[in-house]
């Protein structure tokens, strides 16, 4: 779970937002 | 017959298949997967000239559903990535309610929360 | 049986909740609740994944009772995470 939301905040910060949201979370799926 | 090429079989996969230094692709590599969460002193390699980095996600378009497979059907992995990538069409234009919270909320007992 | 398995799910969503709004506070992001939802599917499904390979090992060792070496097989694939594993064990067996 804690990977799920780290990998989740990374994508988020990568695309300068604020909110982790599912378009974020897809992003981060194939790996995770 | 003993496992290894012939040198015919190795010529044609010299000619036909191997990459090599002549090619604009001279190879191909997954990206290195790591785990934020464990603090792992990570050094990220950037891939060599010439070898194409793929991608995961690039066909995310088509993962919405299982497409048609041939003797072997695909793995229970396979099957929960699909309908997670359902779930998440499902829910991506919700705006403040959650379905999935609202549908579990009358089953949640404190007693079971660790 | 449907019942009891809605209560593991809301369970496992709660704590899932509970973890992403510490990784949120941490980091200074927020989670969307759809976010949170999907993130809590996946690991109930994955946990189903984890009983069937824990069954599949134990049995194969001929044994009817899963142990923690296990749940090592488990992490089998990733150097730091089996670290990780094998550490939070020796300090639960001390």
């Amino acid at each position: 779970v804690v990977e799920a939301a780290a990998r989740g905040v990374c994508q988020a910060q990568a695309e300068d937002l604020d909110i982790v949201d599912v378009d974020q979370l897809e992003k981060v799926l194939p790996q995770l | 017959k003993d496992g290894l090429l012939s040198e015919e079989e190795f010529n044609l996969w010299d000619r036909l298949y191997r990459l090599g230094d002549s090619d604009t692709v001279k190879g191909v590599a997954l990206p290195e997967s790591h785990f934020p969460s464990l603090q792992e002193d990570i050094v990220t390699k950037e891939p060599a000239t010439g070898i194409r980095q793929l991608s995961l996600s690039e066909w995310s378009v088509w993962q919405d559903h299982p497409l048609p497979t041939h003797q072997v059907d695909h793995s229970d992995r396979c099957q929960h990535f699909i309908s997670i990538i359902q779930m998440i069409e499902g829910m991506r234009h919700e705006e403040d309610e959650c379905s999935y919270e609202l549908k579990l909320k009358p089953f949640l007992h404190m007693e079971d929360v660790s | 049986q449907f019942s009891h398995r809605q209560r593991l799910k809301a369970a496992v969503h709660y704590t899932v909740g509970c973890l992403c709004m510490e990784v949120a506070l941490e980091k200074q992001v927020q989670f969307s609740k759809q976010t949170i939802a999907a993130i809590s599917e996946v690991t109930f499904r994955q946990c189903e994944n984890f009983a069937k390979d824990l069954e599949m090992f134990a049995r194969h060792a001929k044994r009817s009772t899963i142990t923690t070496e296990d749940v090592k097989l488990l992490a089998r694939r990733s150097n730091s995470l089996l670290k990780y594993i094998t550490e939070k064990n020796e300090e639960i067996a001390q």
